[in-house]
């Protein structure tokens, strides 16, 4: 299964992370 | 000599040419060409194994109560292959779960999980980061180089009617023109914790249903499959949250067909007959307050980290 988010954000938002990565439930996904 | 039987002759030349037609592809593949992806009549070959129908079976067989003494080698067996971690599940006693879908639906225990508290946006999902990214143009990468169409995975919005019909779709979804549309894609493997939470503070306003075929979404399937996000059965919370638009889509796959949401009852997925190419939408806008988290006339009102729903088996 997958879960597939879709969200407005300013321009200056960036993702820390990398394809292929692991992650848990609560981890950041990203910052202004 | 004896005149070759045509049956063997047909499944040797057969397979061997699938065999070669696999070997091309993927080779393609491996030396940085373009994803090798699935042909029209691929998918509609694909499309038309009965998936939904194997999938409730597969939910039913996993409904069944194990006997006690079965429990330990099954669950130990699962446990194995899928490398599940049950030092972070809340009961870490396998006789304790009845079925395979109880096991599959396993709690985990609260300090295993912290939110972080710095990031405005956190992981709704235990798995593994497919694609993220900017939304160029109104079509969103499922993974690197295979994309599919931002409307037809979200479907009509309400906004339509009330912006100019050059607006791309996009630009409908935009509170701000100092905002961008972002997505992550993250793909739950077999032995991951599989419910989800909240990756933020925000209401969600709609819920959109869209019944739909069962295919894997394994990461080698979305590589050959394009659309398959658009194809598969899925629910699409949608709502705003502090920068505007924002919206969580679980995506169903072959053994994992149900999904069900904590907050609403009412929905129904994976069922026997459906018309293709339909959704079902609920606005909890106008839901009364009696719904766990509503806001009244702003929707379900959600906070990060909250468990919102899980997948199941079937």
């Amino acid at each position: 299964s997958t879960i597939v988010l879709l969200f407005e954000a300013p321009k200056d938002f960036s993702f820390n992370l990398h394809p292929g990565q692991r992650i848990r439930v609560g981890e950041g996904l990203g910052s202004l | 000599l004896p005149s070759p039987r045509p049956l063997p002759l047909l499944v040797v030349t057969g397979s061997g040419y699938l065999g070669y037609q696999y070997y091309k592809r993927w080779g393609q593949q491996d030396n940085g060409g373009p994803p090798y992806l699935a042909t029209p009549t691929e998918v509609a070959l694909y499309r038309s194994f009965p998936t939904r129908l194997l999938s409730r079976t597969w939910g039913r067989l996993n409904g069944l109560d194990l006997p006690t003494w079965l429990r330990k080698p099954i669950y130990s067996l699962y446990i194995w292959t899928f490398g599940v971690n049950m030092q972070e599940a809340a009961v870490e006693d396998l006789h304790h779960y009845k079925n395979l879908g109880e096991f599959f639906r396993r709690r985990l225990k609260p300090a295993v999980r912290p939110v972080c508290s710095a990031s405005c946006l956190t992981s709704p999902a235990d798995g593994k980061i497919l694609h993220f990214g900017r939304v160029k143009n109104s079509e969103v990468e499922q993974v690197k180089g295979v994309t599919y169409s931002l409307e037809n995975f979200l479907g009509p919005q309400m906004r339509q009617i009330s912006v100019s019909p050059s607006s791309s779709f996009r630009d409908l979804l935009l509170t701000s023109p100092d905002s961008d549309l972002f997505h992550i894609v993250v793909y739950l493997a077999p032995g991951d914790y599989h419910c989800f939470h909240s990756p933020t503070d925000w209401k969600v306003e709609l819920r959109r249903h869209f019944p739909g075929s069962l295919m894997s979404v394994n990461p080698g399937v979305a590589r050959w499959i394009k659309e398959l996000f658009c194809l598969n059965e899925r629910v699409v919370l949608s709502g705003q949250w502090q920068h505007g638009f924002f919206s969580l889509t679980a995506v169903g796959a072959t053994n994992v067909g149900s999904i069900r949401l904590y907050f609403d009852q009412e929905l129904q997925t994976n069922s026997p007959c459906y018309r293709k190419g339909s959704f079902l939408d609920r606005s909890y806008v106008t839901m009364s307050s009696q719904v766990k988290g509503a806001a009244g006339e702003g929707g379900v009102a959600l906070q990060k980290g909250e468990p919102v729903g899980e997948f199941n088996l079937g």
